[in-house]
């Protein structure tokens, strides 16, 4: 049954990257339930992270969002700060998507202190430049400034042209 | 779409173009 759940893992990788994204929300469900069944708390995360990515290709924004606040839980749970900061950025851009911005911007504010606790100047960046973006579509432009002016500063810190 | 909603787009399109090479591995 173990070896089940992780070749419904892979299975499911594989369908995502083949970019059949219903087949691989299929293999990654099951992944999910055999992960319940043995408590396996990291593949339970694994799954919700890999289900709430292909539900935002299906544009199921909203189910994504729930697919990521359970990823988000269990990182936490885990004590995995990498982790909490990749479902935080997720959580932002999908909000984005939804375009609700009072919330990316909690999730984004979120990823970017984590960010800077863990030294990552890259995630920094992309916090830096969602946050702008959230806040130029509230019309906060002062706070807008503020993120890019970072932004700018960290992309040659760091060298990114583009 | 708005200018400001490509504006707003463009951090989410670049974390989609990640996102498409992006699995959680077992």
């Amino acid at each position: 049954r173990p070896a089940q759940g992780r070749t419904y893992g892979n299975l499911g990788n594989t369908q995502y990257l083949l970019s059949n994204f219903c087949n691989a929300v299929d293999s990654h469900k099951m992944r999910l339930l055999i992960a319940k069944e043995f408590g396996d708390l990291a593949a339970e995360r694994r799954a919700y992270c890999n289900l709430g990515n292909a539900y935002i290709f299906l544009g199921e924004f909203e189910k994504a969002a729930e697919h990521y606040k359970r990823a988000l839980q269990l990182a936490r749970h885990l004590r995995d700060r990498a982790v909490e900061a990749q479902a935080c950025y997720s959580l932002g851009n999908t909000y984005t998507l939804l375009q609700d911005y009072e919330r990316a911007i909690d999730y984004h504010l979120k990823h970017l202190i984590i960010a800077q606790d863990l030294g990552d100047k890259v995630g920094e960046g992309r916090a830096c430049w969602s946050l702008g973006n959230a806040h130029t579509a509230l019309g906060n432009h002062d706070q807008a400034m503020h993120f890019a002016e970072r932004h700018l500063e960290i992309s040659n810190e760091t060298g990114d042209r583009c | 779409p708005t200018r400001m909603h490509v504006i707003q787009v463009d951090s989410v399109q670049r974390w989609m173009e990640d996102l498409r090479h992006m699995t959680e591995v077992e």
